[in-house]
Order: structure tokens, then sequence, then C-alpha cells
């Protein structure tokens, strides 16, 4: 573990006095190794070793008997601050329909997700509109539809050549017509450098107004969440972020750095393949998770 | 890079970090590093030079070409975990082998997730393949044990298996693979010729990971790594060559069918450092 890592390290510094700044610094090496294999950005790293930094060169850390275990809690406490508040999840506007929105890069989980939010919002009793706006990848039209039958939610299929943002503007007003609570855009992955398609979903943005523009990001994404949360948020300017595929191994740095660079809250998170596998955001447990 | 005009300890220390955000992990960072200190280079350019042929090493370590085997038909298992781009790579993979005059069937084997097998059943019609498949829910082994049929049936030269998504921590699904892979072994001795672990370039070091459990459950005979036209790099493919010597073979550069490319050392390295 991280704690007996760093105790090992800074008790051979122990026997001869105090810690000095030199020590500290061996041991937060120990702490970077930790947060890069997490898949923290290394960026986020150097700043995030810093901050830590300087709270532990206080006279808790220095003389402390087991300077080890200060500084986890020092790192933990700080990792707890940057991971935000914790979420239960999306709320309804008081302006129905609350229009949501899902982005994010191929394959992070959007459709499966966009019906896992469906179900919860039916679940409280609220009537959900699913609205297929993936007009490029095969069968992924039909994909959300499955979903929506296997929910009992409507399911808003694109007319044949309608494109991607008249599929959108089209699914928000059948959902004002017919008196939805909740329409869920479901979009096309691509890429954060792809122009072309950026400007696509500013522009579905810019005709729908949507209340929440959600980022959906795989929890196994490495070093590239800087770069991909960055063209997203600047993009769009993203209410928040679903972290998906948590029910694997994967440790989740990348929330770290989508945190630091966005600022923006995670508000819910993907644990699985089924469509109740959506959990509220703990950032304490997210924490310790990317600790290890 | 090209502002250095000495090696010093900053300039080592910033091509570590270039090394470390291609996600090639800090071990793998540090041990191309450490041989450039030992060898005491002074020269900036050398320096890069010599990072890219240790780079280049590694991944020629272990080569391999695409195996297969005239052998009615060959097989080729694509397996990942969720959402890297089997499916896709499937697809690109089939079109490549008609190209080369092969007839190809695909064995509809996610018989899971949602539209996936309407979603291969396109990728077999724009790639002139056999699908076959049975119904929703059923079970995986039976649609390779079908397949594999029809593709011997047919004189078909490559029989390729779409796998559903899955993570390798769940022990049930990693033995549902197993069983396909027993169905094979059992009906086309020799087969499969390929088990293809199938990695998204975006993740970072669970991809290692990812290869680990593979191997040990089913064995792995190569990686496709996929969405190279992105921003990541892909650097875990270095960790995954040391530990457990398989070579990456193909790598994904889009979404269109001719997006797939044989896996060069050479072009990778020097694409890490653009
Ligand atoms: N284990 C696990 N799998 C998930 C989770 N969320 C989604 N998946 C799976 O990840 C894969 C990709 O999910 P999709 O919903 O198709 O992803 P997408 O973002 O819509 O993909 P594109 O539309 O191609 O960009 C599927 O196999 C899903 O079942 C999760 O929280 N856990
Ligand atoms: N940019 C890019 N996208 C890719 C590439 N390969 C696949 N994709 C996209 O990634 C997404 C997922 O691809 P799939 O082929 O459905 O992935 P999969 O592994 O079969 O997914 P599951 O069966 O759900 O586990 C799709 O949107 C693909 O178009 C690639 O090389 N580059
Ligand atoms: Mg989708
Ligand atoms: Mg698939």
């Amino acid at each position: 573990s991280l704690t007996s890592k760093l105790d090992a390290v800074l008790k051979k510094f122990k026997g001869r006095g105090l810690l000095t700044e030199k020590d500290l610094e061996e041991g937060l090496r120990e702490v970077r190794l930790a947060l890069l294999e997490a898949d923290v950005n290394f960026k986020v790293v150097k700043s995030f070793i810093e901050r830590v930094k300087g709270r532990a060169m206080g006279r808790e850390v220095m003389e402390s008997l087991s300077p080890g275990q200060q500084v986890v809690k020092i790192v933990y406490e700080e990792l707890c601050a940057v991971m935000g508040e914790g979420s239960k999840g999306l709320q309804l506007s008081p302006n129905l329909p609350t229009v949501i929105m899902l982005v994010g890069l191929q394959g992070s989980g959007k459709t499966t997700t966009a019906g896992k939010v469906a179900r919860m919002f039916k679940q409280d009793g609220r009537k959900a509109l699913l609205v297929a706006a993936d007009i490029r990848r095969p069968a992924a039209v039909k994909q959300l539809e499955v979903l929506g039958e296997g929910l009992k939610v409507p399911v808003y299929t694109p007319d044949t050549g309608k494109d991607a943002v008249a599929v959108c503007t089209g699914g928000v007003e059948y959902g004002k017509k017919y008196g939805h609570d909740v329409v869920i855009i479901d979009t096309a992955g691509r890429l954060h450098i792809d122009d072309e398609l950026m400007k696509e979903l500013i522009c579905i943005k810019d005709k729908v107004s949507p209340n929440e523009v959600l980022l959906v990001v795989d929890a196994m994404t490495g070093q590239d969440a800087v770069n991909i949360a960055t063209h997203f948020n600047e993009s769009l300017d993203i209410t928040g972020v679903i972290l998906t595929k948590l029910d694997g191994d994967a440790r989740g740095g990348a929330v770290l750095s989508i945190r630091h660079v966005t600022g923006k809250p995670i508000r819910l998170l993907g644990m699985g393949e089924k469509l109740d596998q959506l959990e509220p955001f703990y950032p304490d447990r997210m924490a310790s998770r990317i600790l290890g | 890079l090209s502002r250095w005009k000495k090696v010093d300890p900053a300039l080592l220390d910033e091509l570590e970090e270039v090394l470390i955000s291609a996600d090639t992990g800090v071990l793998v960072a540090e041990k191309l590093i450490d041989k450039i200190r030992k060898d005491k280079m002074n020269d900036p350019a050398a320096v890069k030079e010599a990072i890219k042929e240790g780079m280049i090493n590694i991944l020629t370590e272990h080569e391999g070409a695409l195996n297969l085997p005239d052998a009615g038909p060959a097989v080729v298992v694509i397996v990942g975990v969720n959402g890297t781009g089997k499916t896709t790579t499937i697809g690109k993979l089939s079109e490549r082998l008609r190209r080369e005059g092969k007839k190809v069937v695909i064995a509809a084997a996610d018989t899971f997730r949602a539209a996936a097998i309407e979603q291969l059943v396109i990728w077999g019609e724009r790639s002139g393949a056999t699908v076959i498949r049975h119904t929703g829910g059923a079970d995986p082994a039976a649609v390779v044990f079908d397949a594999l049929a029809a593709a011997k049936a047919r004189g078909a030269d490559i029989l390729i298996v779409d796998t559903a998504g899955r993570l390798h921590t769940k022990v049930n699904l990693m033995e549902e693979l197993k069983k396909i892979r027993r169905v094979l072994e059992r009906e086309h001795p020799g087969s499969p010729h390929e088990i293809l672990l199938v990695l998204d370039a975006t993740a970072g070091q669970n991809s290692l990971v990812q290869a680990r459990f593979f191997s040990r459950d089913i064995g792995i005979t190569g990686i496709v790594l996929t969405k190279l036209d992105g921003t990541a790099k892909g650097g875990i493919i270095f960790s995954i060559m040391e530990e457990l010597k398989i070579p990456v073979k193909m790598i994904g550069v889009g979404e269109s069918i001719e997006d797939l490319r044989d896996f060069h050392a050479k072009e990778f390295v020097e694409a890490l450092f653009e």
C-alpha cells in the first residue's frame, strides 16, 4: 500500500532526528509514482505534489512518529478536495422538458449511459424520451431502440436523410409537444480534435439549449484525459462528467486530471453494462481508489 | 527539444515526461532514460535518436504479422474489454482479406449487447463476408460451433469470431471465452490460429492489466491497437511487449473500413514524438 511504501522510505530518515525537506521529497516520489500508475496526468501530478509538499512541510509531518501515515493523510485529503462535491445525480429543471446531452469519445459508454439515465428518471416517476442522434455508427439507432424498448421508454429516431442536428431539434420539439419531463440525447462518439464533428456538437447545443451537457469518459482513460476534457469543455462548457466502467479495476486517475483542468463536477458513475448500474459519485471513495 | 544545446538533467527530465505523457508508464520511461544517462551522451539530437532506437528495439524483439495459414479455415478470435473497437476492427479486417481474394465467414458471438449482431451484420455487408448468427441471448459457443461448420462447408479461407466486450475482472465472462476456445480446439484442431486482443490507445496503465489477464486466461497471439487517430499515443505497448512478449500486429486509425494498418515499429515510435 502507499502508506507502507511511504513509511519504508521515510523511516530510514527518521533515525537521525527530524525529517528534512530532502527526505520528504524522497517520500513524495513514491506518491508521484502511485498517482502516475493510477493514470493521473503527469502535469496534474506535478502541481498536486507541490500542494501536498506545501502542507507536508509543517510540524505535523516533520516531527511525527509515523511521517508516512501523515503524508498519506494529507494526500488523501487533498485528493478529496480536488474531487469536489459528492453527487447523487441529475435534477430536473423547472422548465420542462429538461434536455440532457451526452457527449464523448468513441466507445466511452454514451448510448448505454443514456439508457441508464432514462431508467433513473423513469424510476422517479418521470416521463423520459430518448433521442437517437448517432446516425453514423452502424446500428447505433437500433442499439438505443433496443434499450428503450426494454425500459418502455420511447426513442425518437431520425427520418432518413436528416442530419444529427435536425434529429436533436426534432427530438426536443417532440418531447415538448408530448409533455416529456426529460429528453436525453445520445450523440455519436467523436474525437476532440475532429473540428467538423466538434462543430456539430456546438451547433446541436446552440439549437436545443440543453440544461446538461455531460461528458462521458471511460475510467481507464490515460494521460490523454487532459486533452479530451479540455477540448470538450472549451467547445461546449460541459455541465458535468459521467465516468463509466468503474466496475473494472482501472484506478481512475483520469478523474483527477479532468477535475483539475475543467473544475466541472463528476455527476454519476457507470458501474456495469446493465441499465440499473448507475451510481452516485462519492469523492472519498474515488480518492481511495486512485491511491490504490 | 531543438532548443537544447547540451545534454543536461533538465533535458532528460523533459524527455521522460514526453514518454510518460504517451502512457509508457514510469518504469519504461525511466529505463529508457537511465540507459542514456549511463552512456553519457552529450549531443541532444543524438540522445533523442538513442531513445527512439531503444524503443524500436523493445518493439521489434517480438514481431509478427497476422498468422493465417491455409487451414480450411484459419480462425481468428477477437477479444477485449468493452468499447475498444473489436466489431469495427473485424469489419476492417474482413474487407482487407476480401481484397486479398480471401473468402471470409464471421461468427456473431456477441449475443449479449443490444444490437451487437445488427452492427456486425452491417460490417459483414460492407465487406462482403457471410455473418453467421443466432438470436440474441444465444450461447456464444453455439454460434461459434455453427459458424465453424458453415465456414468449412463453404470453403471459407478465414473465420473471424466477434466476442462481447468484457472486463477481465469478470471471471464468468472469461470462462465464457475459455469455452469458445475449447469448442474451436476440439472441432478444428490447430485453431484458433490467432487470438487478438483489441486495446484502445486512449486507455492508460489498465491496458497492461487487461493484457495480463487475457493472456493468462485464454492466451493472446497478438494485439490490435485502435483509435491511434486521436491524440493518445498508446505507449503502454512497451510494457506489454517487455512483460508478456505479445506483438502488436495491427493498428486502427479511424472509423472507416480502410482505417486498419499493419503495425510498423519505426513509424509508431516516430508518431509518439510528434
Ligand atoms: N463494464 C461496463 N461496461 C460498460 C459500462 N458502460 C458501457 N459499457 C459497455 O461499453 C461498451 C460501449 O458502450 P456504448 O454505450 O456503445 O458506448 P458509446 O459511447 O455509445 O460508443 P460510440 O457510440 O461508438 O461512441 C458496451 O459494450 C457497453 O455495454 C459500464 O459502466 N461498465
Ligand atoms: N476514431 C476511431 N474510432 C474507432 C476506431 N476503432 C473503432 N472505433 C469506434 O469505437 C466505437 C466502438 O467500436 P466497436 O467496434 O463497437 O467496439 P467494440 O469493442 O466491438 O465494443 P463492444 O462490443 O461494445 O465491447 C465505435 O464508435 C467505432 O466507430 C479507430 O481506430 N479510431
Ligand atoms: Mg453510442
Ligand atoms: Mg462489439
